[in-house]
Order: structure tokens, then C-alpha cells, then sequence
């Protein structure tokens, strides 16, 4: 849903 | 003190996702849940992105909650705390993926609805940890289409030194009245690719950029020697 939390979140989490 | 704290967030003032932030873990974590069976001690609705300048520090919860960007129910004192820990999870981490994707979602709208969004996020990462991909000045411009018209533009630059030091977006959706001027900076290959083929790109196999350029569903004008490079990005 292009939300940026969620993208940021994704990046945290590699 | 352990304290979990729950985060409404927005998009266009309607709820978009909800996350908590839990210390009850060591060394805190985010976690996108609908709920929690534990007591949250506050909850902050606020849009994602203020959320996102919030995480990096770039605006502070007081100033978010003086201004009414961010609303508070609970503790109005783990602000304090909730800064603190933030800084500490997210803000130490200087790596250079971190630092352009920070410059991605500070700067930049991320236009909903096209995976390609996504996938370069995915991208710069990878990018950011590739030495020497590219000559110094030989930047690369992608331009991504949907139905034939452009939606977003991506330029990707390294340095002398050999590292990634360009990443610059810019989406239809954030552009003067819906019409997107060219990043200005000098390119040496510039691809003109639909979404769902970048897409493609990267999740299939069988589908590599020579062959897209082949079968005429990707448009390339430049050097054409630099393509067997940017392969190696998909």
C-alpha cells in the first residue's frame, strides 16, 4: 500500500 | 522502565497500519500487528510521513505533538523516552544503504501502487554494497511507465572512489501539475521500462534486460555497453 514505515521497517530488518 | 507503545498510522488521514513499539524486548523492537495482548501505555496517531521524519529524527515528538501533527493518548512523558530509543535503534545506523533510502523517504513521495517503488528500494540496497558497478559519470536514468505514460524517474550514480553516490527519485504524483521535468543531471544510458517489466526483472529469472531489449518492451538510448552492467542490479 506504499506505506514508507512499512519500506523503512523492510530495510531495518535486512 | 518497559513500555510499549502503539502507533495509528495514516495515509490521507485514513488508518493505514498499525504498529507497536515494544521494549518489553531487549533492545526494543517495531512490530506491525492489528493489536497487542499486552497494555500499551500510549498511542500515537500520526500520518506516515511524519511518521517516517519522526523515525529519522528529522522532526521530534514534541514539535510533532505541538503542532498537532501527531496525536497522543497515555503517558505524554514517553516522548522523551520514546525519542531516545528511537535514536537508537534507527539513527546509529550510518551504513550507506540506510543513508540513501533515508534520503529516499525524507525527500521523496513514494507513489502507491507501482511495485517498482518498492523493488528499488530493494535495489539501492543492493547498490550501495556493489563497488565499481559503474564508471564515474556514467550515470543511469530509468524512466518507469505504466500504460505508456511516465510515473516515476530514477538516477543512479557512483563516485570516483567507486561507491554508490547518487540515488534521485521523482514520481508523477509529487511533480508540477501532474508534469514530470527530467532530473537534471547528465546521463550516459537512459531506460524507458514499464512497471510490471522492471518488476519482472527482478523476481524472474527468465526474463533478463537483454532480452526485453531485444522484443522491444524496454527502450534504451546511450551507451549500450553499460547494459550488461546493469544486469547485475536485477
Amino acid at each position: 500500500d506504499g506505506l514508507k514505515c512499512d519500506v523503512l521497517f523492510d530495510v531495518m530488518r535486512s | 522502565s518497559a513500555f510499549i507503545v502503539q502507533v495509528n498510522v495514516l495515509k490521507d488521514k485514513t488508518h493505514a497500519a498499525t504498529w507497536f513499539l515494544n521494549t518489553r524486548i531487549p533492545g526494543g523492537r517495531f512490530e506491525r500487528m492489528d493489536s497487542i495482548d499486552q497494555k500499551v501505555d500510549a498511542t500515537l496517531t500520526i500520518e506516515d510521513e511524519d511518521y517516517v521524519l519522526l523515525l529519522f529524527g528529522k522532526i521530534s515528538p514534541q514539535f510533532a505533538f505541538l503542532k498537532g501533527r501527531m496525536k497522543i493518548k497515555g503517558d505524554v512523558l514517553l516522548l522523551q523516552k520514546l525519542n531516545r530509543l528511537v535514536g537508537k535503534i534507527l539513527r546509529t545506523r550510518e551504513d550507506l544503504d540506510l543513508i540513501f533510502v533515508r534520503d529516499i523517504l525524507v525527500n521523496s513521495k513514494i507513489q502507491s501502487g507501482l511495485q517498482s517503488e518498492i523493488v528499488f528500494i530493494e535495489i539501492i540496497q543492493r547498490l550501495a554494497r556493489m563497488q565499481n558497478l559503474l564508471p564515474s559519470g556514467d550515470n543511469i536514468r530509468f524512466n518507469i511507465v505504466v500504460n505508456g505514460q511516465q510515473e516515476t524517474e530514477w538516477v543512479i550514480g557512483y563516485n570516483e572512489a567507486g561507491n554508490l553516490s547518487m540515488v534521485k527519485h521523482q514520481c508523477r504524483m509529487e511533480s508540477n501539475e501532474g508534469k514530470m521535468t527530467p532530473i537534471q543531471v547528465p546521463t550516459k544510458l537512459d531506460i524507458i521500462i514499464d512497471d510490471n517489466d522492471f518488476t519482472s526483472l527482478f523476481y524472474n529469472t527468465n526474463f533478463n534486460l537483454q532480452n526485453a531489449i531485444d522484443s522491444n518492451r524496454v527502450q534504451v538510448t546511450g551507451d549500450l555497453t553499460l547494459v550488461p552492467k546493469i544486469e547485475l542490479l536485477f
